[in-house]
């Protein structure tokens, strides 16, 4: 009777991711704990993680394929080749095989579906949302926002801030688990580990010692511990002798498992690892048009732009509506040219890039697009003497262009001729009046006082005859 | 702390082996 669910949207909890900010410290913070339950004494850990889109990863045991391989392997084996500074076992996963159960997305890849299986679920998706609580299959299909993480526990803790145990037993399916009594599962004290958020959106890991029925924590107990830590969604992981706490590639946790040689306890081999590393870009390739820096893409072409720079830009004139932005720059339709495909082609040329030369009769200009030669789109006719590779330079001179300059030049030369015949003229006049030795008076009307004195005064004998 | 492979001795299994059946 264990219900999958193939399509819709079941009990769960979307968690917005805070805003972004790059200069924000990407530490984790791992506090270390020893705490009494009930008179008995818990040692474990609690780490608290900014921005886990870039700095969180479920992974594979040993590495990449190894949900298909079923392969099972220490944290320590799978954390250390992937650079993790912090990492605990995962998800659930069947001890005879070492099957992975349940779903797990790994980095992005669809590793195993569970088939819309009801347990509880934990998963970033690619826009940073946190998903808790229970999936159905074609959630986790999403191709829109997909998870770029996710896996797969038992019983949800905590839902937005509350304690979630006895729900989550009524939904949650057996198909994962292999032993045991559920009732028994969730109230026997073990060693646990869990996954969840807190209110600021950053991703919390726990991890407590324990040994089943005689030390560690109960659901319940461990729940309370989560939501005083300003805890809002977790779920429970795997526990008992796959607890592992893994500090800087070294193991930092007591497992419960016996080695062979019973006098020590050896970390078991476990299936998913949840991994804290140094930040990581979202894709980590920068999809493949760029640089990831401390969490963050540097696009390598100038027209990628975006977080993921997997946007092409190429200005707000977006190639003036005759092109296709391209990571090279505006790919201009035919007919159009220049770094935003707002001019057309020079004339004498056509096609795209204008890399064809029109094969018009007379050398006469065609259609810019199709270099059609048609009556009604000749523009213009060269001589054959300008239809030489210049033809870039001449299409700067419009056919007004040509006209006013024209014009221009002809009214200099009327000009310069007017100039000339009159300089002529007047140097003709010139020397006749040499020649005839004739002269000219010009009356002084005022050099000095005296010459205007002795001029009134014989203005005034003349005015004036009778005078004495 | 290279003393070999763990004895997967400390099961904590919530459903009993009988009741797990095979995927439709």
């Amino acid at each position: 009777d264990c219900a999958r669910v193939r399509s819709g949207s079941p009990e769960q909890e979307s968690w917005p991711p805070p805003p972004t900010n790059p200069g924000a410290s990407h530490h984790a913070a791992v506090r270390t704990f020893v705490s009494h339950f009930e008179g008995r004494a818990v040692a474990g850990h609690l780490t608290r993680v900014a921005d886990p889109l870039r700095t969180f990863s479920v992974l594979e045991p040993g590495g990449a394929g190894g949900c298909a391989q079923k392969r099972r392997a220490t944290v320590e084996d799978t954390a250390v080749p992937a650079g993790c500074r912090i990492a605990q076992n995962g998800g659930f996963f069947r001890m005879s095989t070492g099957e992975c159960l349940g779903n797990v997305v790994s980095d992005g890849r669809l590793v195993s579906s569970s088939g819309g299986l009801q347990n509880a679920q934990f998963g970033i998706r690619r826009d940073g949302t946190i998903v808790t609580g229970y999936l159905s299959e074609e959630e986790v299909l999403d191709p829109v926002n997909p998870f770029v993480q996710l896996l797969s526990g038992v019983v949800w803790l905590i839902r937005n801030g509350n304690i979630y145990i006895n729900e989550s037993q009524a939904i949650e399916c057996d198909e994962t688990q292999e032993t045991g009594s559920f009732s028994k599962f969730v109230n026997v004290m073990s060693a646990r580990t869990a996954v969840g958020h807190d209110r600021e959106g950053q991703l919390i890991l726990f991890h407590a010692d324990g040994q089943t029925e005689q030390r560690g924590l109960n659901l319940w107990e461990m729940a309370e511990f989560l939501r005083q830590q300003d805890v809002v969604n977790a779920i429970n992981l795997d526990g008992g002798g796959s607890a592992t706490f893994v500090l800087n590639g070294t193991l930092a946790s007591y497992p419960s498992d016996h080695c062979q040689d019973n006098m020590w306890r050896c970390p078991r081999q476990v299936s998913t690892v949840v991994c804290v590393h140094e930040p990581r870009c979202q894709p980590p390739d920068c999809s493949g048009h760029g640089t990831c820096v401390d969490g963050h893409c540097e696009c390598t072409s100038h027209f990628w732009r975006g977080e993921a720079c997997s946007e092409l830009d190429c200005g707000p004139s977006n190639c003036s509506q005759h092109g296709l932005c391209t990571e090279t720059g505006c790919h201009c339709d035919a007919g159009w040219t220049g770094s935003n495909c707002s001019e057309e082609c020079p004339l004498g040329w056509y096609g795209p890039g204008c890399q064809r030369p029109c094969q018009c009769e007379h050398q006469c200009s065609c259609d810019p697009q199709t270099g059609n030669c048609s009556i009604s789109q000749v523009r213009q006719c060269l001589q054959p003497t300008e239809a030489t590779p210049r033809a870039g330079e001449l299409a700067s001179f419009t056919r007004t262009t040509w006209l006013a300059l024209t014009l221009t030049l002809i009214f200099l030369l009327l000009i310069s001729t007017g100039v000339n015949v009159s300089l002529f003229l007047g140097s003709r006049a010139e020397r006749n009046r040499h020649l005839d030795g004739d002269y000219v008076y010009h009356p002084l009307q005022e050099v000095n006082g005296e010459a205007l004195t002795a001029e009134k005064e014989h203005m005034e004998e003349t005015s004036n005859p009778f005078k004495d | 702390l290279s003393f070999g492979v763990s004895r997967d001795d400390d099961l904590l299994l919530p459903y009993p082996l009988a009741r797990r059946r095979p995927s439709r």
